[in-house]
């Protein structure tokens, strides 16, 4: 499943609520 | 990519306006992140937005009118934040994501991966899909992870800095998205 995939399904969804949130992992610490 | 945006913030509204573009070679999707504070502490949201293949520009219309309609309803049921509020984590460092519900919401929990993958965390073989309370819950469970019954540990890809996404899906009525992978 890709991302774009997954926003397509979920578009005609009224009631799904999509929380993001984004995170990095640094190599160096 | 170039990128404008516009904050404009009324009492409990938040509206953004942007617009971008990319080269035609661009990237097929481009990732917006603000930072809001509330009340000192820092909460960060995403957008993510699939850019046409087609074409070479677009505009923020659709996530727009998904903000402007969390707007409206002065409440978001559902709100994540990370154990780490920066997001920034160290090699091997552990991860949980702390979820709040107003309401009794239906939810799945998937990581999306550096490589646009999509992999799904909860609801799982041991956490099968129900209406959750409204409260709080954390993923995975403080006791799970005390226990060393499931512990999220973030790795970076080899010597690059690593972006990475939770995206949590809530719903009032059953959404099956069992066909993506656990």
């Amino acid at each position: 499943t890709t991302l774009r995939q997954l926003y397509q399904r979920l578009q005609p969804q009224p009631d799904a609520e999509l929380s993001l949130i984004a995170y990095q992992v640094d190599p160096h610490c | 990519p170039t990128m404008q945006t516009a904050l404009q913030r009324s009492g409990a509204e938040v509206l953004i306006n942007g617009s971008y573009q990319t080269t035609p070679e661009g990237s097929r999707v481009v990732w917006l992140a603000w930072h809001i504070a509330q009340q000192r502490l820092l909460t960060q949201l995403s957008a993510a937005i699939p850019t046409p293949v087609e074409s070479g520009s677009a505009t923020l219309n659709s996530y727009r009118t998904a903000l402007i309609r969390r707007a409206e309803s002065r409440r978001t049921p559902t709100q994540i934040t990370l154990n780490k509020l920066s997001g920034h984590y160290c090699r091997g460092e552990e991860a949980w994501v702390d979820i709040r519900l107003t309401e009794p919401r239906y939810l799945t929990l998937l990581t999306l991966g550096a490589d646009n993958s999509v992999t799904r965390y909860t609801p799982n073989r041991l956490q099968p899909s129900r209406r959750e309370p409204a409260g709080a819950l954390q993923f995975p469970p403080a006791a799970w992870r005390s226990q060393q019954k499931m512990n999220l540990t973030l790795y970076p890809l080899p010597g690059q800095l690593t972006h990475e996404q939770f995206l949590l899906i809530s719903s009032r009525e059953l959404l099956d998205l069992s066909d993506i992978p656990v």
